[in-house]
């Protein structure tokens, strides 16, 4: 991406310290909608023969071939009509990510001039294997061909899956199978991460639900995609979306969807609705609609561009022509002024961009928490860029509905944008501690992250359950000091306290062990996880204690201190000083948190902090409320 | 038609792939659709196999055969293959 990095502290090229040959052996398994092999990101120049460990293959259809950076490649998607069959991508979206992921160094890269840069992936030098899930339309992805991606993927050695992949709701784990491939996958020490889920701010959205998944909320970055409109009485307003195109400053009547139709009722035709447009009303024009998803309407029946209102103005969309989403203040003033002009005009002007004090903000559409199916596990766990995010794309993909052009580069938004990010982190990560299992490099983003807290935004106000532990500081997770651990054996224990018994315990740990009375007993908040989060009763007094236990991969001879940051929690740490003679050395501790539990809804949280002087290692503490 | 109907993909899980050397996924897939299904050819009713990180397969499967499947003592849950998005 052409500034997400950057906004990060992962700077280009030598500025940042890697690991050269062994990022050059790391493997990102994509599982997506495929990919475009002749993009410059993911061109094979400069790359040696893929790593020995890799065990997968090439087979990505007719006109498809791979190379040293693209290793490999399989497919999982029917034959359908009008479609290639094969692993290309036929919807932008793989190339996306991939690229985020893992994509080469490209230089001067732009969409028509803007947001330019060097596009780049968190590990430009690791090499990209892809499995292709997903058809453009209703076709989508499928549940049975995800699993076989997994299944091939774990087996081919890849070291990292990035899914941004989702339903439409979350499901215990015995029947999602994101969490059954990412389960397998982490018991071969492969990390899985996911997207949180584009449902937001409504609660309880997050899809991505299991412990041994690192889900991934979606925030903005410091660079935002703006665009003026201009009215007739030199009155500017400043609206969203990504324009390319460029009216020159021309002014062109105004004319509110409400009355530019003969067939429908004023509302719908005020949303431009399909169908609702008379072209001999609009042809030549700028219309006005209340709903930014029908703009293409309007361009079908001739209008030069349109203004609409959205609820949404935290980011900023590709439209198929010239457009700027308002937010309804806005909205509403170039509404009065047309209303109160008798030729009113305006003009759309191309996009800009501008620095972002405030970010990072929670994107509106980050599906939030808390957990549906597991109360006391928060989710999402860390934030990352999702927002206005340019990356490679295929050409063969409409950058926009109802866009005629073919581009190598595009800006897209979602929790599918973060994903990658945190991915190339976690590549990055295991490029510096290559025998990491996946919970201690999922521990090291989390408790190094950037601190976002609730009052920044609006959006922010769901807190952890937005945010989870924070924005991700790649540069400081390589040295987290200490780490908490959960391997197989802990997440298998953690399965038999939520009745994973008898047989299906025995199937998915594949021993014939059995769940032991304690393991029965054990409190899914008490899994050694790098945040803390209780569901108690509204209003009533409760106290709930955790216990952790933290490794040591900081200093031999070192003493961490525990301090709580945060009031409204009363937390007591034992024990508060933990000293550790050696690197991989465990210590164990308790957290007590009392008081009155918060109202229905709410959350009440802190942060414990445990420091050397040298490492802040950082968990957020979250105590809610169900409704 | 109506037969096919009544059916659609689920996917079988069936845990982690046994240790035995001799355990050959596949053919403990078709022999469990056979018996399920009583039909001696599966080749329109498995979709997928699972076999290389851990057990399970896909297949065209009526509500009843899913049940039967199920309660089976090797496998751990038997769930639609539902429709996913990227996000």
């Amino acid at each position: 991406t052409t500034r997400s990095w950057d906004f990060m502290g992962l700077k280009e090229g030598k500025k940042t310290k890697r690991k050269p040959s062994i990022e050059s052996n790391t493997i990102i398994g994509v599982i997506d909608s495929g990919i475009y092999p002749e993009s410059d990101s993911f061109n094979g120049k400069g790359f040696g023969p893929p790593p020995k460990k890799w065990k997968g293959v090439c087979e990505g259809g007719k006109n498809f071939s791979c190379n040293n950076k693209l290793i490999g490649v399989r497919y999982y998607t029917p034959k359908l009509e009008g479609l290639p069959h094969s692993a290309r991508d036929n919807m932008g979206h793989g190339s996306h990510t991939a690229s985020t992921a893992a994509g080469n160094t490209v230089k001067d890269v732009s969409f028509y001039g803007l947001g330019n840069g060097t596009v780049r992936g968190g590990v430009p030098a690791a090499r990209i294997a892809v499995y292709k899930v997903c058809e453009p339309g209703i076709f989508g992805c499928t549940g049975d061909g995800m699993l076989s991606a997994y299944d091939d993927a774990i087996a081919d050695g890849v070291d990292i899956i990035t899914i941004s992949i989702g339903g439409d709701s979350s499901s215990p784990f015995e029947v999602d199978p994101t969490a059954i491939g990412a389960f397998h996958a982490m018991a071969k020490g492969i990390l899985t991460v996911n997207s949180a889920g584009n449902s937001g701010p409504e609660r309880s959205t997050v899809t991505s639900v299991a412990p041994w998944i690192l889900t991934v909320a979606a925030s903005n970055t410091n660079r935002a995609f703006v665009t003026k409109v201009v009215l007739g009485d030199g009155k500017t307003v400043v609206g969203r979306s990504v324009n390319t195109f460029d009216l020159n400053g021309t002014k062109y009547p105004l004319v509110y969807g409400r009355s530019a139709s003969t067939s429908c009722g004023a509302a719908s035709a005020g949303f431009c609705s399909p169908g609702c447009l008379d072209s001999k009303l609009v042809k030549g024009k700028i219309v006005l609609c209340d709903f930014e998803l029908n703009t293409d309407e309007a361009q079908s029946m001739g209008a030069v561009a349109s203004i609409t209102k959205s609820s949404r103005v935290d980011f900023a969309s590709v439209f198929s022509f010239p457009v700027s989403a308002l937010s309804e203040d806005d909205y509403n003033t170039v509404l009065s002024y047309m209303n109160s002009t008798k030729n009113p005009k305006a003009t759309v002007l191309k996009s800009d961009t501008i620095f972002k004090q405030t970010a990072p903000v929670t994107a509106t559409y980050s599906s939030r928490g808390p957990n549906a199916i597991i109360p006391d596990i928060l989710k999402p766990d860390i934030t990352a860029p999702g927002s206005e995010i340019l990356a490679a794309y295929s050409p063969d993909a409409p950058p926009s509905q109802s866009d005629t052009r073919h581009v190598k580069y595009s800006v897209a938004t979602g929790t599918s944008m973060a994903c990658p990010h945190i991915a190339g982190v976690a590549a990055y990560i295991k490029t510096f501690h290559p025998r990491w299992s996946p919970s201690m490099i999922k521990s090291a983003i989390m408790t190094t992250a950037w601190s976002m807290n609730a009052s920044t935004s609006p959006f922010n106000e769901m807190a952890e359950f937005a945010y989870g532990a924070g924005h991700v500081d790649p540069i400081t997770a390589i040295h987290p000091g200490l780490v908490y651990e959960a391997n197989k054996h802990d997440h298998i224990a953690f399965l038999c306290g939520l009745n994973y018994t008898g047989k299906n315990f025995r199937l998915i740990s594949g021993d014939s062990s059995s769940c032991t009375k304690e393991q029965t007993k054990s409190l899914p908040r008490n899994l050694n996880y790098p945040s803390m989060t209780a569901q108690v009763s509204a209003t009533k007094p409760f106290k709930v204690t955790f216990r952790r236990t933290v490794t040591n991969v900081g200093m031999p001879n070192t003493t961490y201190k525990a301090k709580v940051v945060g009031d409204n929690l009363k937390v007591k740490v034992v024990p508060s000083v933990l000293f550790f003679k050696s690197v991989y050395e465990k210590k164990s501790f308790t957290v007590t948190v009392s008081g009155n539990g918060p109202e229905a809804d709410k959350l009440m949280s802190a942060h414990l902090i445990w420091s050397d002087g040298v490492h802040s290692v950082r968990s957020p503490m979250v105590i809610y409320a169900a409704n | 038609a109506k037969y096919d109907q009544d059916k659609q993909v689920y996917i079988v899980y069936m845990g982690a792939l046994p240790a035995r050397v001799d355990y050959m996924p596949m053919s403990h897939h078709t022999s469990i659709l056979q018996q399920v299904t009583g039909e001696s050819s599966i080749e329109n009713r498995l979709v997928r196999s699972y076999k290389r990180s851990f057990n399970g397969f896909a297949a065209r499967l009526t509500e009843s055969e899913r049940e039967i499947l199920a309660s089976m003592e090797e496998v751990v849950s038997v769930f639609p293959s539902k429709k996913l998005m990227l996000q």
